[in-house]
């Protein structure tokens, strides 16, 4: 399989040649790439031919091709249709990201147990009272949820979408959840990106 | 240099370990560190012996020499004093992340052109006009900014923060943005996590 970082770079390399599409972009080098991305031309090579993807010398990679090979190897080519557990702050600011629809994932549902935001939209999904999640993600077969509650709700509310038929967590709550065997969650932190941003910071 | 991808995991391990340090906890083996973390054992003992940092055997690693070893590794054992350009959901949600103070991020002032914003607060910061920011950056020596404007406005408002003296930003936009030589820009996207996400489910 291929390492999350490598993944990582492909789905940037994805939106800058989405953007590259919208401008009527046909071919570009991978030292263009690599100047669109801020990755190094050198690992942009690397990373495309590892799935086997080599550019035409003089003329470079093109476009499509490589939308359409980027796409199959992150499994994006595919609609995954996900619920969001928390409509909050963070929450209502993923649901209105034009970026997840790029990357084919459709929101479909939301839930929260506050009454004053049930009933409202975040995004273009209904709020729902999250005591109905269970048998809402079963009636829809949504396997994925983004979970943005506050830690100390997110234990119970994972396990309630557990028992509802989700089976991937993308986790933004700095509660470390403690899931079944077939269930993948996958932690989020900006804070991390903090953390390497101090680490390049010069001294003092 | 450290590449970003260890940096990334040594400030989940920080995390866990500021966690443990709360219960009491004074040694760690790599294994307990692991299911802490979710990062396997031999990448633990890889990470940390990569500044130094090397277990007893049967006794562990302990908790207080590793968060000042980390600290320190990731620079975050200074305090880096940062604003927020862009108070709305997304804006909102970091300034009230308890995370960031764990990394000695320190959120002092925040900016917006809504006239509805201004004069309120995002976390503890009074959120200013965003005319007077290059002058509030450069009264307050402030070198780190965090982006959460929409894309439109996101060149333009960085290239006012950089003329406040700004050095290093935090884009959560989905702009490409251009930046003079001295500038570091690190740009942050979740739909690289549901990439990710997307790459490691099953088939179908
Ligand atoms: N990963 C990061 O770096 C990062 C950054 C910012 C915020 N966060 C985390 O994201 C989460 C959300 O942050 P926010 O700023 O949007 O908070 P918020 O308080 O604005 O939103 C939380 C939402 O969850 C709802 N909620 C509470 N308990 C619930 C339950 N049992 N079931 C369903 N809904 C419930 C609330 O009504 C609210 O709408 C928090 O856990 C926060 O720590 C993480
Ligand atoms: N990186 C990701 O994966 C991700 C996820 C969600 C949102 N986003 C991005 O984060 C940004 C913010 O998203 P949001 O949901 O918080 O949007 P929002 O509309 O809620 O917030 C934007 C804020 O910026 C302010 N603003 C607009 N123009 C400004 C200017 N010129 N100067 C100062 N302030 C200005 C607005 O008044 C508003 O308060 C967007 O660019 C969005 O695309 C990125």
């Amino acid at each position: 399989s291929i390492p999350s970082a490598t993944l990582s770079r492909l789905a940037i390399l994805y939106q800058a040649l989405l953007d590259a599409k919208t401008r009527d972009v046909d071919c570009l080098s991978s030292a263009q790439i690599g100047a669109l991305t801020g990755i190094p031309a050198a690992q942009v090579r690397k990373d495309l031919s590892s799935f086997g993807e080599h550019g035409v010398p003089g003329v470079g990679y093109r476009v499509d091709d490589l939308l359409a090979s980027i796409a199959r190897c992150l499994k994006i080519d595919q609609t995954r249709r996900f619920a969001l557990v928390g409509a909050g702050r963070l929450g209502q600011a993923l649901a209105s990201y034009t970026g997840l629809a790029k990357m084919n994932f459709e929101l479909v549902m939301a839930f929260d147990n506050d009454p004053a935001k049930i009933g409202k939209h975040a995004g273009d999904a209904l709020i729902e009272p999250v005591t109905e999640m269970p048998a809402r993600l079963k009636q829809e077969a949504i396997k994925v949820i983004v979970l943005t509650v506050p830690a100390s709700a997110a234990q119970a509310t994972a396990e309630a979408a557990i028992s509802g038929g989700a089976r991937w967590i993308l986790n933004f709550t700095p509660a470390i959840l403690k899931v079944p065997d077939d269930c993948i969650v996958r932690d989020v932190s900006f804070t991390n990106e903090f953390a390497v941003l101090a680490h390049y910071m010069e001294e003092g």
